[in-house]
């Protein structure tokens, strides 16, 4: 899954998610990507959040919703991030599981559960730019 | 501000941030353009078998697509799920947001919307997706997500059947033993939603 979420200089946030599922899936199933709240969510007075890892537990705790919420209550991308999947994490401790987290003011933050450590990228700024590949300890 | 525009995903997916972020500064695109075309470019390049056509292939070993697309600033959303022989999910996505009054079209219905948008109906099956199907069924379709059936989804590839209430009364099973695990099986960087 590619989540992924876009701020332009005007702090309009949009997030989004693409995917093929999980390997050797029950025909019909659906994880947690194209589920708002889930997948991915954005709210342009706060910012957004994407997830990635196991559907089928992530979908049941909309960590994107509550990432987001986080920021609300004053948490920083990091923590935002960190807490929605110390919510999962208390139910399912060996779930995999991470998450990109952003402020609407261009604040970035990541975390993860169950891998060693998450990749993201980002690419910031008004100029053409190098992306950037940034991992966070697990 | 300096941090913005910004473009931020999940994973090294490099090529798709890029895209997005040159959408946004040079092409002076609105950010669902930019959303759209960067998750397109993980589409094409199928990132690491886990996004578009010809990865994660299911028990039939068909490939199928969800995408979503969030406006965080209308509160609008377009999404498709499950969705069938079509391999440009999020642009489809992109159509749920601005051609329907719904969030969210699944399956094959997903695929007649897709179509009667414009897009063209083919495969997504891959040489690459059958012989990864093909060595899942060789391997007596381990690992799976079935728990609670008969035969024992370890050992066969079904069709499988609900364990009966007396079945699990009569060999003292409870419920709770019978859920091995509660996760799905190999979630990784070259597995996940």
């Amino acid at each position: 899954t590619i989540g992924m979420i876009v701020i332009d200089a005007e702090g309009h946030v949009v997030a989004g998610t693409s995917t093929n599922g999980a390997r050797n899936k029950i025909p019909g199933r659906v994880g947690d990507s194209p589920i708002p709240g889930s997948g991915a969510y954005a709210d342009s007075t706060v910012g957004a959040a994407a997830a990635t890892g196991d559907g089928d537990i992530m979908m049941r705790f909309m960590p994107s919703l509550l990432a987001v919420e986080g920021l609300r209550r004053g948490l920083n991308p990091t923590q935002a991030g960190e807490t929605a999947l110390a919510r999962i994490a208390v139910h399912y401790p060996n779930f995999v599981g991470g998450i990109v987290v952003a402020s609407s003011d261009g604040q970035y933050g990541a975390a993860c559960h169950g891998m060693e450590e998450f990749p993201y990228s980002v690419a910031e700024g008004s100029k053409e730019t190098e992306v950037v590949v940034k991992k966070v300890k697990c | 501000d300096q941090a913005l525009p910004l473009v931020i995903n999940t994973w090294a997916f490099t090529n798709s941030t890029l895209r997005a972020h040159q959408w946004l500064v040079v092409g002076e695109s609105d950010p669902i353009d930019a959303l759209v075309e960067g998750c397109s470019v993980c589409e094409r390049e199928q990132c690491d078998g886990t996004v578009g056509y010809g990865g994660s292939p299911d028990e039939n070993g068909e490939t199928t697509l969800d995408a979503m697309i969030m406006d965080g600033s209308t509160m609008n959303i377009g999404a498709v799920a499950a969705m069938r022989d079509v391999k440009h999910a999020s642009a489809v996505a992109r159509h749920v947001l601005e051609n329907t009054k719904h969030t969210l079209l699944v399956g094959e219905r997903a695929t007649e919307f897709a179509v009667q948008m414009g897009f063209k109906r083919e495969s997504l099956q891959t040489d690459r997706s059958k012989e990864m199907w093909e060595q899942w069924k060789n391997n007596h379709c381990q690992p799976n997500f079935w728990q609670n059936v008969i035969p024992s989804p370890s050992m066969s590839c079904g069709p499988y059947e609900p364990i009966s209430d007396n079945a699990i009364t009569q060999n003292h099973w409870t419920s709770n033993e019978l859920n091995e695990d509660d996760h799905g099986p190999n979630f990784n960087r070259f597995n996940h939603d």
